[in-house]
C-alpha cells in the first residue's frame, strides 16, 4: 500500500546558485 | 514526504526532487544533465548560464560552513560564497559535487562527485541588456 502524497516541482534555477559578480571598482 | 528531520535543508536536492525545466520537461534531480541546464538557461527569458570555476576551498569564519572562491563568466569576476558542506553544485560534464559527498548522501541521498579547485560550476546570472 502506497500512501497518496504531494509532490513538489521545483523550478530548475533553484538548483544553481545566483553569482552575480560584484562590480570592479 | 521529503525527510523534514533537518529543516533546514533544501528539499529540492534531495534525491527523486522533481525538478521544472523550462522547456517544461519534469526530471528528478539526479538525472539532471549539462545540457539540461544549458537548454533551460535558453529558454529562460532574461537569464544566462555562466562557468563559475572554483579557484580555492576554505573554512569559513561561519560555524559549519565552507567558503568557496570562484571566478565567473567571462568577465572573470572573483565571488565568495558561504556554504555548507553537503550543498550540491552542478560541474560541467561531470554532475553533482559537493565538499563532502558523505554528507550529501546521507542527508539527501543524492549520489555526488568532491567538488574540486579547478572544477568548472554551472551558475546563473541576469543575462545583460544590449
Amino acid at each position: 500500500n502506497v500512501e497518496p502524497r504531494s509532490v513538489a516541482v521545483f523550478p530548475w534555477h533553484s538548483l544553481v546558485p545566483f553569482l552575480a559578480p560584484s562590480q570592479p571598482d | 514526504a521529503f525527510a523534514h528531520s533537518q529543516g533546514h535543508l533544501p528539499s529540492h536536492f534531495m534525491k527523486g526532487a522533481i525538478i521544472q525545466l523550462a522547456t517544461g520537461e519534469l526530471k528528478r534531480v539526479e538525472d539532471l544533465q549539462t545540457q539540461d541546464f544549458v537548454r533551460s538557461a535558453e529558454v529562460s527569458g532574461g537569464l544566462k548560464i555562466d562557468s563559475s570555476t572554483v579557484v580555492d576551498i576554505q573554512e569559513s569564519p561561519w560555524q559549519g560552513f565552507v567558503m568557496l572562491h570562484f571566478v565567473v563568466g567571462e568577465q572573470q569576476s572573483k565571488v565568495t560564497i558561504d556554504v555548507r558542506p553537503e550543498h550540491p553544485f552542478f560541474v560541467y560534464g561531470q554532475g553533482w559535487s559537493s565538499c563532502s559527498p558523505e554528507r550529501t548522501a546521507r542527508l539527501f541521498s543524492l549520489p555526488c562527485h568532491k567538488l574540486q579547485v579547478g572544477d568548472v560550476c554551472i551558475s546563473i546570472s541576469l543575462q545583460s541588456l544590449n
